[in-house]
């Protein structure tokens, strides 16, 4: 229904706006409707790391896309918190100052969602309060060992 | 409604049953190039009724059953279970009064899958409408598989409007 | 033939004129997200030809040209020259005699580009000419763009040829 | 020519053959055909990661597939060594152990190419012979700083 579809862009706008700052440690974001019709007007996200002019998403670089994604994806998080959310090297692209940005803000939403993270990032596995650690001590089969943080960093290097 | 643990036997490179205990809301998954991790997420997405070889990196869909290693042989039957803490009743309906839920898929070489909620054996749909209006699904925005962050950016402005009503 | 050093100008986020000098067969590129890494390599296969904007990230040419920040005005024009070190002539032809060629490209507002070798203007096709062997080019395999590494693994079978193809 | 399609093939899959083994620390991998006529034939890649059974390229993960890649990109090389080469993140799905041989690998091929690399992986940037920092000091204006490894380190934490 329209009014549903109004609350629910309404509300991820506003969370959009409040977590992007956060994990760019400024500039803002915000959606956009391409039509009047709220039932069928299309969505774009418009977007302004700290310094830059507004332009177009595609200009942005590997780093700023992959944050910006986040923002979006943890102010949906925010409407509709779905009981865990998976995520699969979503820092890989991060320089050391933006990793740290996402670990604060993982950890703050972790308060209402709970996260499964897959990530090679020291940084990030300190944010984990328990660490899965999978192995192929035998080659080709898969296993779990449980690990503590100073392993885990050992055992990625194995 | 937490993720308790995740349980594979004979999914992917998973071949000997595995438990993986989610004992925090902080849970970090760790571990050499092509040791299975993302293997555990496509373990989630196919529980949960992922219908589509190539969305689980495979040709056929009998590519999520081990087909053996160096020095293993194949086996005939895959297995995921999601067991779910649901002390709070979040779960409504039918699932309110159990504190505990499990949803289970299996399939064998032939390609029949077979669902079991909480031991129970049920139809694809039934996984299905016990996870509608969580967010949770098989391809939901909760979910964010390897090297896919950046796919909401890419997308064209109807298939935002479309990921954005999932969620609603 | 080593690339001894690239200048911009103008050229995305490099307003103000910048030369990278490549000391070495080993020359590492390093900075925060977003300062400009991947605008260096845009550069390389811009002037080597590259014609289509949406292989540069943009949607127009004229997105290669600086588009302005929050303390600076958009400029009305982007150069970009590349110069190698031919000291040993391996690059053949009417060039074997030049210990150092330079090859740049400039493009204004109006979209009009204008090319130079050594600092006389002449047409794309010459410049594409001169690379023709080396294995360079603006589609190289030579250059691999951010994310794009797994691509030659997910390329159907025809395409590999081709790949190998340009390399031989 | 067929004779130089024929020269091209052989050559990169015996260059593939050999590196594929010194990145992964074992296992092989080979360039097959699709088809009798080299003129028209497709060619696949067969890859055989150590302990592995030799599947389809699809099940690899997204590290075994970039390096997968970069040995055939480097056997490519090997064939016909273009003046230069450019690689923006190759690393950033790479765990430890393989940044370390992609490392040892680079450092062997410079004899012969010029390598100009992006990446954010201390231990990459450790193989550079020279550093160029790329900063926005000034927001949305990029400029170059010369570094040293360990100013680098400090540079990708800002
Ligand atoms: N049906 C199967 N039987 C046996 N092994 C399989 C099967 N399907 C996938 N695999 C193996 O699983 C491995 C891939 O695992 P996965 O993608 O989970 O790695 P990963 O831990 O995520 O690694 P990375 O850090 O590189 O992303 C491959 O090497 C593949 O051979
Ligand atoms: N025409 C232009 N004018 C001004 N700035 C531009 C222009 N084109 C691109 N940019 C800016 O360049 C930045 C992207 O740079 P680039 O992709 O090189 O970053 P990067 O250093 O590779 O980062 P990452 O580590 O995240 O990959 C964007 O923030 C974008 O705003
Ligand atoms: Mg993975
Ligand atoms: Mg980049």
């Amino acid at each position: 229904t329209r009014a549903r579809m109004k609350d629910t862009y309404e509300r991820v706008d506003a969370d959009l706006q409040a977590l992007f700052p956060r994990l760019f440690g400024g500039g803002r974001a915000w959606l956009a409707m391409t039509g009047e019709d709220l039932l069928d007007a299309g969505v774009t996200i418009m977007a302004q790391p700290p310094g830059k002019k507004i332009g177009s998403l595609s200009l942005m670089s590997g780093g700023e896309k992959a944050l910006t994604a986040v923002a979006l994806v943890f102010a949906i998080f925010r409407l509709n918190p779905a009981p865990f959310c998976m995520l699969d090297e979503v820092d890989a692209p991060l320089d050391e100052a933006n990793v740290g940005r996402f670990g604060r803000l993982l950890r703050e939403m972790s308060e209402r969602v709970q996260f499964i993270f897959i990530t090679h990032n020291k940084a990030t596995m300190e944010v984990a309060e328990h660490l899965a650690g999978v192995t192929m001590h035998e080659p080709g089969v898969s296993r779990l060992v449980d690990v503590d943080v100073a392993e885990a960093v050992r055992l990625a290097a194995v | 409604m937490r993720l308790s643990r995740i349980r594979l036997a004979g999914f992917k490179s998973f071949v000997d049953p595995v438990t993986v205990h989610l004992r925090s809301n902080l849970v970090g998954i760790l571990g050499p190039n092509g040791c299975g991790k993302s293997n555990v997420i496509d373990a989630v997405r196919w529980v949960m009724g992922e219908s589509a070889a190539s969305r689980l990196r495979g040709e056929a869909m009998s590519d999520v059953i081990f087909s053996g290693s160096a020095t293993r042989k194949p086996v005939g039957q895959a297995s995921v279970e999601l067991v779910f803490d649901n002390a709070e009743g979040r779960l409504g309906g039918a699932w309110a009064s159990y504190a505990e839920i499990s949803v289970r898929r299996l399939v064998n070489r032939d390609g029949t899958s077979q669902y079991f909620l909480n031991g129970t054996r049920c139809r694809r749909r039934d996984v299905t409408e016990l996870f509608l209006g969580t967010g949770l699904g098989p391809r939901s925005y909760a979910i964010v598989e390897q090297g896919m962050i950046s796919r909401v950016i890419d997308a064209r402005p109807e298939e935002l409007r479309a990921f954005l009503e999932e969620a609603a």
